[in-house]
């Protein structure tokens, strides 16, 4: 289940309609203070179902939606599209085993309606876990680690860093 | 369950102490599960000692060795459980450059299994990625991604 | 007393008002001080809004963004209140080459009149002090201080 | 009251005799991971008075001593001295008008010994505070930002962030 790509529009900074190709090998994003890096990083935990404002800065989930700039009005809604190769068909539930590439969608209003979308088609919450569960997508925990994080880790309490073993277990 | 904890849990152990002495070239380091308490699940302790030094208590390290075995730890588990891909947001910030050295030689080992995307500010591991992408603000609060290099010369297309 | 805090307060304020555009090379910033309880005392709200952005929640700033802002309200409160001295441990670790030059100019202008000592890992840093110290392991476990370069030509006698 | 010279001898890393020297201007100090300079922060903060062995990194005031390394015997005591320049006589107790130098020193022994000192007299916490209170060297809430703090101004809750400015006032 490598990342193919990744499709932003509406998403915190990335007001315009931004695709990302992840090829082979290691992919670096650099850039200045505040040009959206870290925001990428959010992008990926918020389609993969990220369902705490607070885990991605935000004191509501209306927070990712683009609210404009001194210069930009701001949008309606956000939306991040991944698309991930199908590379180990027996970890997906058997109606994706046959593709080669499955598309998970998420979509936010801000009137609070939301939605998520796999291949195009309207779908629970629950579906996509489903999907991401066998191939271990979704044990973010230790696969997405985001800024400042990392030295949390040794300051934690005993019991708080059980978790991360537990993601795994 | 929690046998299927313990079980991960010494699994994970073993790979940290392999881990731990390849980051930080020598040292070594482990993981304790404390006392479960009779409602409370046991907590994971850290013990760290770098090459050449006297094992003491984790919080008198300094901030890079923290970080370097926090980098130990995660990396320990996802090499037990791999993800299909990893995000690392500036966690080689506070790394010196024998470190950060160290760091992207495992993760250049590591991405033959897995996907690998890092957010950094670090010339090194700059030099060190397959993909380059730059994100830039020209226009200010909205952010434009741009291809910076490939190191096979083929361009990824960024809209 | 609550009168001399109010008063340090907005003296503060009016300071970082001026502090964090000069960091930022622009925007705005401010502090609030929210409504005292009963037995409980206000608490100081942070507003900070790079340049060209939109005012948004503290929280949703980038890394960099909110260390220039706390170092934006240090030096604040330093102007207003110099202390003799100031030591800053790593905090230019996770600033952008722009952020980092700015924060070594003000830096540089403040040590007129109180003594800077800078802990860094930042290439850009170690060329703007005028003093530079080096701190060495060759033993392991054992540190030892050595004089790296001075500006001028003389030498600190590092035993 | 600037800072001339921090003279180091069984702190933390620091098993030998080491002197800092500083001169105008501002100060670099540089070097690899674990090598020591947060420990020369340590020291300072130390002999300004520092009572919270946790503000240290430490569990007990006793992790300041040297504890040996792999090689390395521990230590039985620290010791640090630090020199202050006398260039603002009137903020300083009468006594200690006169001098040019203010030496203040602070000495612990793995026994729980503990000793303060003022140009090389034995004096109490209380004596070394009353020097400090009238030039400002006392207010490290805001002079010294150790490793690690300067993230944590921003996501302290608000009535946390009062203390650093009750500090100035
Ligand atoms: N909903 C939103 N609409 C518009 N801009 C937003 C929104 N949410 C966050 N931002 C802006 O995005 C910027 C932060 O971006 P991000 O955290 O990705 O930066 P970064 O590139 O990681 O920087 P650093 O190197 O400092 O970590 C902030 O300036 C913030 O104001
Ligand atoms: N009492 C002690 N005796 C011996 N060594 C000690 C003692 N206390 C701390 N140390 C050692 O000092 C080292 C930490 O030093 P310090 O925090 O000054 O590093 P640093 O130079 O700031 O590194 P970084 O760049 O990673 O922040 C640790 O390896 C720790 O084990
Ligand atoms: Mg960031
Ligand atoms: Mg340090």
């Amino acid at each position: 289940m490598r990342i193919r790509r990744l499709e932003m529009v509406g998403f915190k900074s990335f007001m315009d309609r931004t695709v990302v190709a992840f090829d082979e090998g290691v992919t670096g994003v650099v850039g200045p203070n505040g040009c959206g890096k870290s925001n990428v990083a959010d992008a990926i935990r918020w389609v993969l179902g990220e369902q705490s404002a607070m885990r991605l800065r935000g004191r509501s989930m209306e927070d990712v939606i683009f609210n404009g700039s001194e210069s930009k009005p701001p949008l309606s809604f956000a939306e991040v599209m991944i698309t991930f190769e199908n590379d180990r068909p027996a970890e997906l539930p058997n109606e994706f085993r046959g593709l080669a590439e499955i598309t998970v969608g998420r979509r936010l209003h801000r009137t609070g309606e939301s939605e998520y979308l796999v291949n195009r088609a309207p779908a629970r919450l629950l579906d996509v876990n489903d999907i991401f569960f066998g191939s271990g997508v979704g044990r973010t925990a230790y696969s997405i680690i985001e800024q400042g994080r990392i030295g949390q880790i040794v300051s934690a309490r005993a019991e708080d860093r059980r978790g991360v073993i537990e993601e795994a277990a | 369950s929690r046998e299927r904890f313990r079980e991960t849990f010494d699994r994970v152990n073993e790979k940290f102490q392999q881990v731990f002495p390849r980051l930080f070239n020598g040292g070594r380091a482990g993981l304790v599960l404390t006392e479960d308490g009779d409602d409370q699940q046991g907590g994971v302790e850290i013990f760290a000692q770098p090459p050449g030094k006297k094992l003491q208590n984790i919080n008198l390290l300094s901030g890079g060795e923290k970080a370097l075995t926090a980098v130990s730890l995660i990396f320990a588990i996802f090499l037990i459980k791999p993800s299909p891909f990893c995000l690392l947001d500036e966690v080689d910030a506070p790394l010196d450059e024998a470190n950060v050295g160290r760091y992207n030689e495992l993760v250049k080992e590591m991405a033959k299994a897995s996907q690998f995307i890092l957010i950094t500010h670090n010339k090194r591991t700059m030099e060190t990625v397959d993909t380059l992408y730059g994100v830039t603000m020209e226009e200010p609060g909205v952010s434009k991604l741009v291809s910076v290099r490939l190191s096979d010369g083929s361009r990824s297309a960024a809209a």
